[in-house]
């Protein structure tokens, strides 16, 4: 079995794709970058995600933001139509 | 707040709304009852109004699916997505789906359906999320929601007035109301309570007030409180009068000098009229009450202190009439604002009052509290 952090980190590295895809407008193109989280894209819509949802705006995937992330939402995208 | 790219709004006010299909985690009138106070919290910020239709395309269609479910846009699962809702628009648009995958409920312990609702609805009225975390339209579901005080944030009403403006007195209502608009949806059992108008309706009790009216059935205890306008979309609202005539299937009801005439939830075509085709002198401008007597298939129209007596059969007034109310109905002796007949008595009301008037004996025979029916 793979370690479980890396299945947790791989997890959500998916999370936060799908998440900032459906919600945030992320362009699907960006996928390359996607396995390092610290390309600028990404760092730009998980601050811009942070700032939207009233949460401290890092840039990383802390705890309190993936805890957002998890927690029951309306469908309808946060900016963008 | 924020609304959608391009602002789509609804270019009319009064909007129409069908519940397509219902989840089984609730009862269906728990549902029918979520989806209205979902929609009125928005109906008391704008000028908007909102009717139920039954069948065909209503502007909001309202449905509850699971996974896919032929919009793109596929549910998934229990939990993440609870629903979704499309900005105003024909077709698709206006739309809003509830993700039946929920457990919904009408307290916390599941997902509140009415605030999963009237946060969609905000939606399909053009209002996308708020960033504000005290906002309905934030996009995160909150389940810590006090729901006894649930209240829309400034930010909610800032958005939604951004595109329709605060609520606006209806066009056939005094632009400053001559009497004073009611704070709030009317307490049923304040003691103070009085009706606009009351009528049976199919053995059943209707007690209007305001823009809502209250339906009560003698086989359920706790009444109903509706909308005029969602059951009657075309009727004012602050009713002066309504009496049903139970030989036609038909409650009339009455507004200043005109009035209607409804079979069940259609409102007949022809109609409003003048009360001046009934016989009324030109210098009658509203009738306070109006009672149909089975017996003797004639209707009594109230106003101020006298009455008419009108012929069902002959659909004329009879001769010698106005009479003094207190006359020919001893006992009642102030102003009448509603009456209906019951278990053969005439039920007058007037202010916070009801007295109960044997025909028979000509008589009142009982004093009582105007919402003593609302199972107060």
């Amino acid at each position: 079995y793979p370690l479980n952090g890396a299945s947790r980190d791989e997890n959500s590295m998916e999370l936060v794709q799908h998440y900032l895809e459906k919600y945030y407008n992320l362009a699907k193109e960006v996928k390359p970058f996607f396995r390092r989280k610290d390309s600028s894209p990404v760092v730009k819509k998980i601050q811009e995600m942070q700032k939207f949802l009233g949460l401290e705006v890092t840039g990383k995937l802390d705890s309190d933001t993936l805890e957002v992330m998890h927690k029951p939402r309306c469908g309808v995208p946060d900016v963008g139509s | 707040f924020t609304t959608f790219p391009g602002m789509p709004k609804w270019r009319k006010t009064h909007l129409t709304y069908r519940i397509v299909n219902y989840t089984l985690d609730l009862p269906r009138d728990a549902v029918d009852s979520a989806i209205e106070k979902a929609l009125k919290v928005w109906e008391e910020v704008t000028p908007l109004t909102f009717s139920k239709i039954y069948e065909g395309e209503a502007d909001i269609m309202i449905a509850f699916a699971v996974g896919y479910h032929g919009d793109f846009n596929a549910f998934d699962g229990p939990g993440k997505v609870l629903a979704h809702a499309y900005p105003p628009g024909l077709g698709l648009y206006g739309d809003a789906h509830f993700d039946d995958d929920e457990q919904w409920t009408k307290d916390t312990a599941g997902t509140n359906l009415f605030l999963v609702a009237a946060h969609e609805l905000g939606h399909s009225l053009g209002l996308s999320h708020s960033a504000n975390t005290e906002a309905l339209m934030y996009p995160v579901y909150n389940p810590f929601t006090d729901l006894a005080r649930f209240r829309l944030s400034q930010d909610d009403v800032n958005g939604i007035q951004s595109l329709y403006g605060p609520p606006s007195a209806s066009p056939d209502e005094p632009v400053v109301p001559t009497e004073s608009v009611p704070p709030e949806t009317p307490a049923m059992c304040d003691p103070t309570l009085s009706f606009d108008a009351v009528s049976t309706l199919r053995g059943e009790f209707l007690f209007f007030k305001d823009r809502h009216f209250w339906r009560k059935s003698l086989r359920i205890l706790e009444p109903e409180f509706h909308l005029i306008s969602s059951f009657w979309p075309s009727l004012p609202s602050g009713v002066d009068a309504a009496y049903e005539d139970t030989s036609k299937d038909i409650v009339f009801i009455f507004k200043r000098n005109q009035f209607w005439a409804i079979r069940g939830n259609e409102v007949q075509a022809g109609y409003p009229r003048g009360i001046q085709t009934l016989g009324f002198p030109s210098t009658v401008k509203k009738i306070d009450a109006a009672v149909f007597d089975k017996q003797k298939k004639k209707t009594y129209f109230f106003v101020e202190d006298k009455y008419w007596r009108f012929d069902e059969k002959k659909q004329s007034m009879d001769p010698g009439f106005p009479r003094q109310i207190v006359e020919d109905f001893p006992g009642v002796d102030s102003k009448v604002d509603a009456v209906f007949e019951a278990f053969g008595f005439f039920y007058f009301f007037s202010g916070s009052s009801q007295l109960e008037y044997d025909p028979n004996a000509r008589k009142v025979t009982h004093i009582l509290k105007s919402n003593s029916w609302l199972n107060c």
